[in-house]
């Protein structure tokens, strides 16, 4: 990046959208017209125009862009960095402004989860024509998504940007007090579609699996935040179990390494000496560091002592820094340092009091306890337990993935797959229902 | 870093050592010299970055500076490397 303050000579700059959200419910037309506006807000205020063309030389380029897009600045999955844009200079990338296709980009939309796009993109074209990060808290130009700015029609720049761009261009005549206001007639403007109030559904794309109600092929904490992976996606909670997107991320896109035709993984963990993460599928395992694969790899699960036929469950348990593999009624304790597994192992799960078999997976987790995943539902074990809290199983989907009841299959209709001496047929669910009153959660 | 309640795990600090250096508050180890990332010029860099993000300039990784951290933001660095040397 050129840091050093930078500003257009000329006046009258092009922009074209180069490459559109593959997975956003935007259409084309919605975001050029978002793009135009995003532009006007700077335009209306410094000498400077901004004209759409086709081709590939416009001053301002505009990308929706994945992972590592060949600029030397690979954007990193939903969440974390959103966009970019590159100052104004003589170098052909000049101006040239990207946002990461992996976030979900909305327009007036409710959703929490959304980034959205009118927002980003008066940020982004700030830096394009020449503005860096400031701190101020009401600035557009302060470095962290701050949630929509509201309607693009009505949005005035805060006083603090205006200075700025002023500083670097001057005001534009229509601005000063002099002069005579411009005319503009109404279909100068692309029209902005409304949105209709109730539209809060997401379209699936079709092999997406729906997080309300499916089961998990692995779960696992890594760097302090939950991951939950099915199929070929995964969801991302961080550390406040706050879900980073409701619209779950391709596996590939984010361990890279995996081969391609992995169509699901088995059990995932975080070794606690190392803090690199552990992969397994069938009779093969990966080792990560960070998200990229390790050379070398994959390699056989014999390399635990484990028998052929892959696991079910991986997690390094808090309370002894030991690794604990589940596989059918079976499970075996593995010591990470030692790198070997420990004596008189594998053992009956049944030790294991209240929790079921086969497992999906488990995995520790920062209140200290571990939680196993079945199904639908998940068993909470406190510390150094090896039994299932009372009041368990209860809904993933609903503790865990922002789902309310009426997304999810209850847990009663679960009923079948309870397990453990504590744990009644048909018991009602304290925890939603405590003195009679329904608990309603309100998740759009 | 200071004591803190809660001394950062070493992930938190290996995610706020490339965090801050992403962003223009830590200059990058020098691959020539070798030199790495001193703890002085760490926790200086956790105040800057503390003080021109809004919260408390308290030098160490607690939770809200995490918390920050990991706030969905666009991915120029906010200080340029001048102006973050001159900072320090």
């Amino acid at each position: 990046y050129a840091q050093a303050v930078t500003k257009w000579n000329k006046r009258n700059l092009s922009w074209r959208v180069r490459t559109f959200p593959k997975e956003s419910q935007l259409g084309h037309d919605t975001v050029r017209a978002l793009m135009y506006y995003a532009l006007k807000v700077w335009s209306d205020i410094t000498p400077l125009n901004f004209h759409e063309v086709a081709g590939n030389n416009a001053d301002i380029q505009i990308d929706f862009s994945k992972a590592d897009h060949n600029d030397g600045y690979p954007f990193d999955g939903p969440g974390g960095t959103v966009a970019h844009a590159f100052f104004p200079g003589d170098h052909h990338t000049a101006g040239d402004t990207h946002f990461d296709d992996d976030e979900y980009w909305t327009f007036r939309s409710s959703d929490a989860h959304g980034m959205d796009l009118f927002a980003v993109a008066v940020h982004e074209f700030g830096h394009a024509i020449g503005l860096t990060h400031i701190s101020a808290i009401e600035s557009i130009m302060r470095p962290y998504y701050q949630g929509p700015v509201g309607d693009p029609l009505k949005y005035d720049l805060p006083y603090e940007d205006k200075v700025r761009i002023w500083q670097l261009y001057g005001v534009r005549e229509s601005v000063s007090p002099t002069a005579k206001p411009e005319v503009t007639r109404a279909d100068d403007h692309p029209i902005l579609p409304e949105l209709p109030e109730n539209h809060s559904s997401i379209p699936l794309r079709r092999d997406m699996p729906n997080r309300c109600n499916t089961h998990f092929d692995a779960v696992a904490q890594i760097r302090g935040e939950a991951f939950f992976f099915k199929g070929k996606y995964f969801w991302r909670l961080t550390r406040n179990k706050h879900l980073v997107s409701l619209q779950p991320a391709q596996i590939h896109r984010f361990w890279r390494g995996l081969p391609l035709n992995l169509d699901s993984v088995d059990a995932v963990y975080e070794r606690t000496n190392d803090h690199k993460i552990v992969f397994f599928k069938g009779d093969r395992y990966w080792v990560f560091k960070d998200n990229n694969v390790e050379e070398g790899y994959p390699r056989p699960i014999s390399d635990f002592g484990l028998p052929p036929g892959g696991i079910d469950a991986a997690f390094s348990w808090a309370h002894n820094d030991k690794t604990y593999f589940f596989k059918d009624n079976l499970y075996w304790r593995y010591d990470d340092h030692e790198r070997r597994m420990d004596p008189s192992y594998p053992s009956e799960t049944t030790l294991w009091k209240g929790i079921p078999s086969p497992l999906d997976d488990a995995m520790r987790w920062s209140d200290g306890a571990t939680y196993f995943f079945r199904g639908k539902e998940y068993w909470k074990v406190l510390d150094s337990d090896m039994e299932a809290e009372p009041g368990y199983p209860q809904s993933i989907a609903r503790d865990w993935l922002v789902c309310s009841d009426m997304q999810s299959d209850s847990p009663e209709a679960a009923g079948s797959s309870r397990t453990g001496a504590r744990s009644r047929q048909g018991q009602h669910d304290e925890s939603r229902s405590e003195n009679g009153y329904e608990v309603c959660s309100c998740t759009s | 870093a200071p004591a803190s309640p809660h001394p950062p795990a070493p992930a938190d600090i290996a995610l706020g050592v490339d965090w801050l250096t992403r962003f223009g508050y830590l200059p990058p180890p020098d691959p020539v010299t070798g030199q790495l990332q001193t703890q002085e010029e760490l926790t200086k860099a956790i105040t800057a970055m503390q003080q021109f993000g809004g919260l408390e300039a308290t030098g160490i990784l607690d939770e809200a500076t995490l918390e920050l951290m990991k706030t969905p933001r666009c991915s120029l660095p906010d200080l340029a490397e001048s102006e973050a040397r001159r900072k320090r």
